[in-house]
């Protein structure tokens, strides 16, 4: 089972909540069984399916640090197929807990090995960081989508992740694989949009998805409403470009 | 002297690094003598100066671990009255290495002390966490600014950032006060942008900053060209806005 995906960039505000959301929705809504480990503090993927700080007292930090077994933590969504493990804002002490344990870089690996059977899919979403959390979700993947906003800031942190992926493959992890870079929040109004899509696309060739997300102000609504944006509005440019990446990522599936 | 700022908000993609680049050049052209510090690892306001990565051997992280006499490290950028201290990738590994220091908090504090009385103002831009170079930042200020882009999940991480200032108030750095919540990224034909500031604006009264920014291509255009947006176009409604920002500001110190 390849299927297990971190969505990781340290830099902020690139849409790595926005993709994990939407693209497990997607892909629970062509019958893969899919869960979300939100790995962010911030719990903005818990928040995007509407759960409320009371429903997160089993989260990821209570299972990181062994209070709670992983499969009382496993909350349903309103979404058939799709599940989810919510974090709280407690998981920020996590990596002052784990800094000076013997295997602080496999504690989510070794958590997940009793659920991966149970799902096809399992996306990781990530804080923008590159510490000891995100360390943790590379270390329990096979795969990694880079989600890439199409502005200039973002293409500078780029280098530094792939080569953080080399130091993982290399020392930590050697199964993983970069699945693609996604670009996304792509506004043909705005020429930085075109020059860094096409920079990207210009170096890393079959390694950007097909599928690029658009800026579309629908999905930035929907989760004010607890909503996945294929919940809210499934004809919007947001959700249709969602879709096809879920598309384009199962049919990957099938050349491996 | 309480003019030592950081800019700061664990959300990632929020406005931090546009607003010191751009408070800071406004600062600088009402004739007030300006320092950016750099602090965060992927490099983001040394790059909006146009600092290539071979200018950036005397950077924060080599001032961190004593290599370099701040002093020596103080670039002039192309505008009067504003310099910078740049950073590199390299700043990625000061968390580890001063994790087991005793006075790990204060490193960028006793630092900086050499230079406070050259300069009216000193911005800091701060990475995308809440972790010991935040921690530093919080430490070496007077006060402190938070941008918030006017986003549902922008909202989440406020209630976390205002604890973290509390906690820091009584622990570490009794004199550190908010001096703002910036509204960033406004545009009017999103109903979420009007519903997230008025949300704010309710809560927060006095301390929410007059000056809302609003989203502007110009703005995410300037960095490419490595200048500030209030050089790259003055006449923008994003250069406007900063020039009011830093106009509120230079006021507000009247009243002190
Ligand atoms: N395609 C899009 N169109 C419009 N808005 C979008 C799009 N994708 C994401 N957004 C909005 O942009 C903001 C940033 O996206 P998101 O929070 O998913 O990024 P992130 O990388 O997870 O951020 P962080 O680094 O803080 O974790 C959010 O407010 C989100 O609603
Ligand atoms: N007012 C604005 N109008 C349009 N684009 C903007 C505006 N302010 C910032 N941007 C763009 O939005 C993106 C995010 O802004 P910026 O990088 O300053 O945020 P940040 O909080 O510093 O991000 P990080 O959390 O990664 O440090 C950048 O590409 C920037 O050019
Ligand atoms: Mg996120
Ligand atoms: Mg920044």
């Amino acid at each position: 089972l390849n299927k297990i995906i971190a969505v990781a960039n340290q830099k902020g505000g690139v849409g790595k909540t926005t993709t994990v959301v939407n693209l497990a929705t997607a892909m629970a809504a062509c019958d893969r069984k899919t869960l979300i480990i939100d790995a962010d503090p911030q719990g903005n993927a818990s928040t995007g399916f509407g759960i409320k700080y009371s429903e997160r007292d089993k989260d990821l930090y209570s299972i990181m640090c062994g209070k709670t077994n992983i499969l009382d933590a496993i909350k349903d969504t309103m979404i058939p197929n799709l599940s989810i493990i919510p974090t709280s804002p407690d998981l920020s002490a996590i990596e002052q807990e784990l800094v000076n344990l013997k295997d602080r870089e496999y504690v989510l690996k070794n958590l997940i090995e009793d659920v991966v059977d149970i799902y096809d899919y399992i996306l990781i979403d990530c804080p923008p960081s590159l510490g000891l959390l995100t360390l943790n979700a590379l270390c329990a993947v096979k795969r990694l989508i880079i989600p890439l906003q199409t502005e200039f800031y973002a293409l500078e942190g780029l280098t530094q992740l792939l080569k953080t992926l080399d130091l993982v493959q290399n020392n930590f992890n050697k199964d993983i694989k970069l699945q693609g870079i996604l670009l996304t929040m792509y506004d043909s109004r705005n020429k930085i949009s075109e020059m860094v899509s096409n920079d990207v696309k210009e170096h890393f060739r079959d390694k950007v998805f097909k599928t690029i997300i658009p800026r579309n102000v629908r999905v930035s609504e929907a989760p004010s409403f607890g909503q996945p944006v294929l919940m809210y509005d499934i004809n919007c440019p947001g959700s249709q470009a969602y879709a096809a990446l879920a598309g384009e990522i199962i049919n990957q599936e099938k050349d491996l």
